[in-house]
């Protein structure tokens, strides 16, 4: 018979990490470098902080043939990590600050640990790990992974003066320089490109320097992080806000009979069952919710506010009105009728019914007025007051289907992406390429699936631009991707080009440059090397690139013009 | 600062479904079909079984239009899962019976689960599941999945009589069969072509039946597990071989002091100490391995062999000589010293310190006999008889990289591999393309670091071919792959082929039929839909292809003057 076993995620990350782009020496060495740094940045825009990052590949014993064993080492001035953090975030699959809605470079949790856990199995020695929060004191970790159990493995931690903030991260890995360094080198000048207000710098393993220093001196605005969209939405998400928005029993601990005393203005030292239920007709208005409940149940309980200490309720059951607690200290479990005609009845309604319809379109999606969500509760054929708690099965399906169909929700709040802008994205493009010719353009927000995107999209010909045919440089999220562009939705846009209508013919001196910005980049791979080409994309894209190439259709003809003229 | 968060192997592949396959609801369909079919024709494979498959898609409301629900059904006579399996293997993403070294459809752990997934999050409908092991008794599950904490919700079971084995999934999902439909038909139809000995029908919604017949009445010799190969190895698995290798301190319970009374021949009612240490030496020879680590335990610890029960040893120090072991009973600690001159000191050295090299090449490696062993051991620098556990981290890393580089290991054992067999294979082909001319070839199997693969290719050319120009049907182990052939190794070989060379022009009625088999099929992607571009892989697919191309072109040329011979 088969035999079953579970494994962890890094355990299945260890396994195929070739999903994770750690397939040979000279791809892992690739990209180990760009999840180190990616954090960097990430973490620099995250704060505010222009970023300077430095990077550095040191061959173990340079006398060795390639594949062999190479220190890596990224260091950043960004806000480092708490101490506490460090461990988990280097040493845990799925461990991470970026599972929110936010346009970042990373997403999945998993980046760092899958090059620390690349370098250990090929050399067996732990990861270094340098973090001040304060730029006073630094920690300093030095760790290993337990890969079947998903787990960091401390072997030292110590802490030391610091002079700044930021983090550095150090490991051993086996690499191949000699194939992979076009690649990382390529990856740096591209990372220089699209991030003209950071300065990174690389030293390779025979001590050449590459350096970028930043030419913006100004941080482009930080992104936000966003509620969904309703159409990013389904059942799961649905259900999850429903729980979320049903309240727990307040805890009635000493601060929430305070709290009693004092919203409903009893006099007395000790607060009565007797004075709550005498004052709280007189004060509902002005009542919070937690103090509300305590009353309903302090009503329907029949005990002592000090007793509800002792009381864990296990159940309201709205549909039989009953309600069941159990005595913690005598372990008595006991069911109370609830009394539908009660004022307090809706108040414990309210605990096990959640928000209203009305509440959760509001409070829990982007750009919901309660004028639209009137509208759409009447389209989906809901009561704007329906509680949530209450909805069948079917109903939340039905729910879920119509947020998806409803064509009166405002699209995607597009001030939640970050791209780099026009002039930034071209002056990145000149300092990179100085073409005789250079155009960008930012087409208007748009979104997937209820994801915000935007696309910009630039050209480059002539100048110092090398004859070698069309090449492109493609971005998602200010990141450079460099590999498997056959299955890239930007070369599938591209290769749908006529060219001669352009007055572009031969080999020309042409590079285009893509830069998708999203709260969540479709990527094919957890490797981050393509993305997919969803309708929405493509087809923004294609609107820039027609924008493009009519404007250098223009100068092309111009340039014809003033050729023939200089003939003659 | 920023807010870390962990989050489970389910929530992650909830987040990014599109990586497993399930985009949207025609891609999702498409996949939630082929990951259970896939799983009934492996559990039949693996059991010896001749398969027979049925699936089914019915909407649930036929009136409404595509995207709707659906209600997809896959039935098996496999084995079925025994039902304390059920809820995991359905329930838990990363939980499974494929993650050993053998040539199987699955390897993930999550396909099943992740249709599921889609399902509940489309629908809230709980997927229904029917198991018979036996034949006699059948279980049946109604669950939903808890995606947050990574385990199934089992809202029913209940078991009532069955008429043979098998397992039966039915889930509820949102699909596109108006869009999908078309991929999935190609998809059973496939199938059946790469698995000319199982029997598939599909229903579609509409109730017309698709139905292909087993061709051959045997099955072909299921697939072996393996051990490693050296190439396939890095420093984990040496580290984790070195763990696995260490002996626990065997149980001391009644079995226990049985068996020293029989190895022994211990005359006496009850076992002591004085017996034992009279009888060891000269039973020695014949004592097994736990046997004599008990005897040494009792001399060093002089105790009597039933005390040793309630002891538990917490550390052997060799390097300092002593023993510590705990008095269960009394929690008292006591620290004996070892004479490193006693005949018994080696029976706790191999405790602590593992097997020995020779042992572990001969032992946890395919194909490395005592010669092999004895010569690699002198071209690594090592003594075959070195302990496992007393070398070095450093040691450990030589060993995993010399027993890369050492080129005296027998190639990868292409006895697990179970390829079609090239009669099958062509077989398969003339069933379902019915060509005029088809030649089919098996290369010689051949290795991808440490895994063994095998390449069969097929042409069919002409007859019911259609002439629409080249196809390519890509199979990995008995696997259909339908999308991303842009990035696939195959694609990438084809696209070299100078055609006139080989008398093939325009659009030849022509489809090239390529299935690769290894214990582990390099996907790029999760959803396993193309094979990464692998050396070994792509220079065996070349080599098949050439040979394949030369017997059509002399077939085309034959043809050529055979047509001249009829127009004259
Ligand atoms: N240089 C850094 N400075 C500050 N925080 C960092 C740095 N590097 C990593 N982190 C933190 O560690 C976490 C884990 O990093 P990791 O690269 O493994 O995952 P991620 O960046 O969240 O996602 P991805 O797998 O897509 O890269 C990050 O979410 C971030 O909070
Ligand atoms: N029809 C079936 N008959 C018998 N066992 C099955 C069947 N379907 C699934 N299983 C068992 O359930 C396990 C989980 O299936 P699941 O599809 O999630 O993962 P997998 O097949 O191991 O890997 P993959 O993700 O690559 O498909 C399998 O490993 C297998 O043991
Ligand atoms: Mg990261
Ligand atoms: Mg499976």
């Amino acid at each position: 018979p088969a035999s079953f076993d579970q494994i962890s995620p890094s355990e299945f990350f260890y396994r195929n990490r070739d999903l994770a782009g750690f397939s040979n020496p000279t791809r892992s060495l690739y990209t180990a470098v760009r999840e180190f740094v990616e954090n960097a940045l990430d973490a620099c825009d995250r704060n505010g902080i222009l970023p300077s990052v430095h990077m550095s590949i040191k061959a173990v014993d340079p006398e060795k043939q390639d594949p062999k064993h190479y220190v890596l080492t990224v260091s950043d001035n960004g806000p480092g990590i708490p101490s506490n953090h460090v461990p988990l975030a280097f040493g845990t699959v799925l461990y991470g600050s970026k599972f929110v809605l936010q346009q970042t470079r990373g997403m999945f949790g998993l980046g760092a640990t899958m090059a620390i856990l690349y370098g250990q199995i090929t050399t067996n020695k732990p990861v270094h790990i340098r973090s001040s929060t304060d730029g006073k004191v630094r920690d300093e970790f030095e760790m290993l992974l337990d890969i079947q159990k998903n787990k960091p493995v401390i072997q030292k931690h110590t802490t030391s003066p610091a002079r700044s903030t930021g983090l550095r991260v150090s490991i051993n890995l086996e690499g191949d320089y000699n194939k992979a360094g076009a690649k990382i080198r390529d990856y740096v000048y591209k990372t220089a490109l699209i991030t003209p207000y950071a300065s990174i710098s690389f030293e390779d393993p025979k001590g050449k320097k590459f350096s970028y220093t930043r030419i913006m001196k100004s941080m482009p605005a930080p992104p936000t992080t966003v509620m969904p969209h309703p159409y990013g939405v389904d059942v799961e998400t649905i259900r999850r806000m429903t729980v979320e928005s049903m309240a727990d029993i307040p805890k009635m601990d000493q601060k929430m009979l305070a709290r009693l005393k004092s919203e409903l203005r009893i006099k007395e030292k000790s607060v009565t069952r007797k004075s709550i239920l005498k004052a709280a007709p007189r004060r509902w208005k002005d009542l919070t919710r937690n103090v509300r409940i305590i009353v309903a149940l302090v009503h329907f309980l029949e005990v002592e506010p000090d007793r509800l200490e002792r009381l864990r309720i296990d159940e309201i059951n709205i549909a039989r009105n009953e309600l069941t607690y159990t005595d913690r200290v005598s372990s008595k479990s006991t069911v109370v009728p609830l009394d539908p005609e009660s004022t307090y009845h809706k108040q414990l309604a309210r605990i096990v019914q959640g928000e209203t319809l009305a509440t959760l379109l509001t409070k829990r999606f982007q750009r919901i007025g309660a004028k639209t969500a009137e509208k759409f509760s009447l389209y989906a054929g809901f009561k704007p007051e329906t509680r949530l708690g209450s909805m069948s099965n079917a109903d939340l399906v039905k729910l879920s289907d119509m947020l998806q169909k409803f064509t009166d929700f405002r699209p995607p709040d597009p001030t939640c992406l970050a791209p780099l802008g026009t002039k930034p994205f071209e002056n990145g493009i000149r300092r990179s390429l100085n073409p005789d010719f250079c155009v960008t353009v930012q087409r208007p927000a748009s979104a997937y699936s209820g994801f915000p995107f935007v696309i910009e999209l630039g050209l480059a010909y002539g100048g110092d631009v090398p004859s070698e045919g069309l090449k492109v440089y493609r971005f998602a999220n200010r990141i450079p991707l460099l590999y498997d562009e056959g299955s890239d939705v930007v070369l599938k846009v591209i290769g749908d080009i006529d060219w001669p209508r352009y007055k572009i013919k031969g080999d020309p001196p042409l590079v285009i440059v893509s830069h998708i910005c999203s709260t969540r980049i479709p990527y094919k791979t957890v490797g981050k090397e393509n993305v997919a080409d969803r309708v929405e994309i493509e087809r923004e894209i294609r609107l820039a690139l027609q924008y493009l190439l009519r404007k250098i259709a223009v100068y092309m003809s111009k340039k014809g013009k003033a050729e023939s003229a200089r003939k003659r």
